[in-house]
């Protein structure tokens, strides 16, 4: 079942790149992204930014996405969405 | 110690100063000495006043960062309506500081506090990820007081990359032990909301924590749910008095209400048994929570009492948490063994769900076999279901030994008809009981006569140890005697009387990952020969609990891996690379990686600062793969603005 609601993808992503920082830092220059650090302590999950991306949008990044898949030292991606949390 | 702190607002601190009876009985546990010292707190939310004349002094930078704007501060962002009070007023209520004159005191008013500033902006499953596994090792608490929208028609939960933060963090985080995530259980009770509709309050990782007012009452904004564990005070209706806390712009108020206000109460009492015994796992504390709280005078239609004697209720878990038997029990409590988790697919087949349908399956709790329970703890149903009217269907289990538990009761706002979309369940009343014999799954339509569903897939999770924990002994003091010789750093070289020496303290067990042993001390040039240490060491990094350091020594298992009983080594998915890697410099970075258990007990017991290792985590993409392959909660979006 399809969501009620589309997701909003945001400009950022996740990426799992097991060679480290140096070679997000290169991923990141090639593409245009910035390098926001690792999400994990062991260093294999990066937060990526790219300033050339609308930050909501209802559709994922096709570029990007495409950038991403084809390279072979990215193991894995994701294109951020939106959460709605609330204080309580 | 302090025992009756001075500060003007204390004498309005209801919940704790022995007004409200029965009270939180803090000054019980600060009348033992205690009072957080050493323990870590974290608060995600948005932000921290650092410079509060009540927190500077407990302020830990360490504890800190702001992943809104990706700098080490997480002072709040300023406005006119002052929208950004939330997680200073949160950070008050653990850790503000005692007889400085100003406002009143934290729970834990020696501890040290952090604040996350991450809900200032865009929130994505990164931020929240990143937030909760900020300085696993440094940090020992996090207080959480948000999630999904409490709107009664969200069914909504951590990302992919957060529930991995949530795993991280309970296999790895605090040296191995487990970081404490404590978490509000939700407002949403005027809108009818259950707070098994929220990933956050029901994944077994989270202590979730709900509300009361000073007169027992359940709070028009209180959520019932079955994963709720415990019970503090807060605010009531408009005549019921409030929480006192720091507040922005170097303030204090005596109005912070909700849920919110309730689980920083009781992440700062958590503080204190964790000074009481810093070698408690998190699941350790849920087991002391459960035996910790008690339903007191707290008021409910549904307090029941479940397959091993204890009252338990959908508004408030086992009910009001105490601190000083929450302390007295921590000194005592002997280790729990490792989790275990047996899986039994029910159902696969789409069966069509009827007005009222039970579905009963007979479980051997996975006997015979090395996941084998005996004591249960937390028990999850997932569940692939349509339905015509989401909210119309309530959904029930009961056990073996006949504890009936609500997992969700109806929510009249939940018209979706996207029914749910393997949703785990959570229940905390099953608490301790047998698992074996028959497990029934009641769905039930409480609403519009014509609905219609079909239930696609059931499957029942059990976790638990292979102890029976009703029949466990009392255990010894942990910290049963006291150090009589230290070295230049502190560390205990002596102790008085036959106890282990671990870092700083003496202790009457090893607690897990730790094995016990005695070392000869070789006599120095004009010393007569000590008698022989009785000392802790630690266990390979494969191991739960061993017999000696060697990856062949283990004698239980993480619940990665199995234990081969003959080799005496833990098979799991782990890389050739896991072994952790120590490195005895001081972390250089905000977010240093995984450390040694040894280093990270030191820094407890010691307060210095953390000292850093490294260790390889199971590749996330294997965990990730398998995800993917399988559907995983719905994501319900909302309009914007709400």
């Amino acid at each position: 079942w399809a969501p009620v609601r589309a997701p909003i993808y945001v400009s950022s992503w996740a990426v799992q790149v097991s060679q480290g920082n140096r070679e997000v830092e290169r991923l990141a220059r090639k593409f245009g992204f910035v390098n926001l650090g690792p999400i994990f302590p062991d260093g294999q999950y990066f937060h990526l930014r790219h300033r050339g991306v609308v930050q909501q949008s209802l559709t994922p990044h096709w570029g990007h996405r495409l950038h991403l898949k084809k390279n072979p030292k990215v193991q894995w991606f994701q294109q951020q969405t939106l959460q709605r949390r609330v204080k309580r | 110690s302090v025992v009756v702190p001075t500060d003007p607002w204390f004498s309005k601190q209801w919940y704790m100063n022995s007004e409200a009876q029965p009270d939180l009985s803090i000054l019980q546990a600060w009348s033992q000495g205690l009072s957080g010292q050493g323990i870590v707190v974290s608060v995600l939310d948005d932000g921290i006043e650092k410079d509060h004349p009540d927190l500077w002094a407990n302020y830990d930078p360490l504890a800190s960062y702001d992943f809104n704007d990706y700098d080490p501060d997480p002072q709040p962002r300023y406005t006119p309506s002052k929208e950004n009070r939330h997680g200073t007023r949160c950070a008050g209520e653990v850790a503000a500081m005692a007889n400085n004159g100003f406002c009143g005191v934290g729970v834990a008013f020696n501890a040290r506090i952090g604040g996350v500033r991450m809900l200032d902006g865009t929130i994505t499953d990164v931020i929240e990820a990143q937030s909760l596994s900020l300085q696993p090792q440094h940090i020992h608490i996090y207080s959480a007081s948000w999630g999904p929208e409490d709107d009664g028609r969200t069914v909504d939960g951590p990302g992919i990359l957060t529930r991995e933060a949530f795993r991280r963090g309970v296999t790895k985080g605090r040296g191995g032990l487990g970081t404490l995530f404590i978490w509000a259980s939700g407002n949403g009770g005027l809108h009818y909301d259950n707070c098994n509709c929220d990933g956050y309050t029901n994944s077994i990782h989270t202590l979730s924590v709900g509300s009361t007012t000073q007169q027992g009452r359940v709070p028009w904004y209180s959520e019932a749910c079955a994963s709720t564990l415990t019970t503090t005070y807060s605010s009531g209706v408009a005549t019921d008095p409030q929480i006192v806390t720091t507040d922005l712009h170097h303030g204090c108020t005596d109005q912070h209400t909700g849920t919110s206000a309730s689980a920083p109460l009781a992440a700062g009492m958590i503080a204190l048994a964790l000074e009481a015994n810093p070698f408690l796992t998190w699941r350790d504390m849920q087991h002391l929570v459960v035996r910790a709280s008690k339903p007191a005078h707290l008021q409910a239609e549904d307090w029941r009492t479940n397959g091993v004697g204890r009252q338990v209720s959908h508004h408030y878990g086992y009910g009001l948490l105490d601190a000083g038997l929450l302390v007295d029990t921590a000194r005592t409590w002997l280790p729990t063994q490792p989790q275990r988790k047996c899986a039994v697919r029910v159902q696969s087949r789409p069966t069509p769900i009827l007005p009222l349908i039970y579905i009963r399956e007979n479980v051997s709790a996975c006997a015979g076999l090395h996941n084998s329970i005996r004591s249960l703890e937390h028990v999850q149903a997932q569940l692939t279901l349509s339905y015509s009217r989401r909210g119309d269907l309530e959904i029930s289990l009961t056990s073996p030994m006949g504890t009936r538990s609500t997992l969700v009761a109806i929510r009249p706002l939940d018209v979706s008809t996207e029914g749910y979309n393997n949703w785990v369940f959570m229940s905390t009343h099953f608490w301790d009981e047998n698992p074996q014999g028959v497990w029934t799954l009641g769905l039930e339509n409480k609403g519009y006569y014509f609905n219609t569903g079909t239930l696609y897939r059931y499957t029942l999770l059990l976790y638990g140890t292979a102890e029976d924990m009703t029949a466990r002994p009392t255990g010894p003091q942990v910290t049963s005697s006291a150090c009589v010789q230290r070295d230049t750093e502190g560390l205990c070289q002596a102790c008085d009387g036959p106890a282990y020496i671990l870092g700083q303290l003496c202790l009457a067990y090893c607690p897990p990952r730790f094995f016990n042993h005695t070392r000869l001390v070789t006599a120095g040039p004009g010393h007569t020969a000590a008698p022989a240490l009785r000392v802790c060491s630690s266990c390979h990094a494969s191991c739960y609990t061993c017999r000696g350091g060697s990856p062949r020594d283990c004698t239980s298992c993480p619940p990665s891996s199995t234990l081969d009983q003959q080799q005496g080594s833990c098979m799991g998915p782990t890389t050739p690379d896991s072994r952790p890697r120590l490195r005895a410099a001081a972390c250089p970075h905000h977010r240093c990686p995984a450390s040694a258990m040894v280093l990270s007990l030191l820094a407890v017991t010691l307060g210095g600062p953390v000292l850093c290792g490294m260790s390889m985590d199971l590749p996330l993409y294997a965990w990730l793969s398998r995800a993917r392959a399988t559907p995983t909660k719905p994501q319900v979006w909302l309009p914007a603005g709400t």
